[in-house]
């Protein structure tokens, strides 16, 4: 463990958090795309099928444990509890333009041919891409809460600063993933241009719109 | 059983 990995944990468990904060406090999941916490439900359940198998540390079980009980949190309050405020007209990503593509990629670039390896990279290659429908809906409703916009910010920095852990970690003990380290580039980079509209927008006070 | 490699990243 390093700081920085531990940063982006505690920025990964914040985005969780304020989301999950947001939904119940205000009663509301309007401007969240629903899809996408499907995606990250099923992101952590296929990437923590080994929970009970392999124990690394206390940390590590409690965090997979947090985050599957957040997401599953997460979508039941989207799709049953406060279902009446979900933006089911905006929120028109198709998932399985994402979970084919990312499958069979799954099924052909991994690091070992086995069940538990092929689902953890199909749940790696599946988070790099799985903020689409969020951005997908913001850009068609032109504009995110702020609160909302400091989720996206919290989410988008967990993995940028795993990518500093990554280079830290070759350097010090010349561990890499290759899988993780493109897929966490490009996770990174699809937050780019709504990194720069928060820093220049949201850090200023203003609303999150997106130019039409 | 199941195999693959061991992840220590969350």
């Amino acid at each position: 463990m390093n700081i920085f990995r531990l940063l982006g944990d505690l920025s990964h468990l914040l985005a969780i958090i304020i989301l999950l904060l947001k939904i119940w406090r205000t009663r509301s999941c309007a401007g969240v795309s629903g899809k996408s916490q499907i995606l990250f439900a099923l992101v952590f359940t296929t990437r923590y099928l080994d929970l009970f198998t392999n124990f690394i540390s206390m940390y590590n079980s409690a965090m997979k444990l947090i985050y599957l009980v957040c997401s599953y949190a997460t979508v039941f309050l989207m799709y049953f509890k406060f279902k009446a405020t979900y933006d089911s007209n905006h929120d028109t990503f198709r998932m399985e333009f994402l979970v084919v593509p990312v499958g069979g990629l799954a099924f052909l670039v991994n690091h070992d041919f086995t069940p538990l390896e092929i689902l953890w990279t199909f749940s790696i290659y599946l988070e790099a891409v799985a903020i689409l429908p969020q951005l997908f809906m913001i850009s068609k409703t032109g504009e995110a809460e702020t609160i909302t916009s400091h989720y996206l910010f919290a989410l988008g920095s967990y993995r940028a600063l795993y990518i500093v852990n990554w280079v830290f970690r070759f350097y010090t003990e010349g561990f890499f993933d290759l899988i993780a380290i493109v897929a966490g580039c490009v996770q990174t980079i699809l937050y780019c241009d709504f990194f720069y509209l928060y820093i220049t927008k949201v850090l200023k006070g203003k609303q999150l719109t997106l130019p039409a | 059983g199941w195999k693959g490699t061991t992840h220590d990243e969350l």
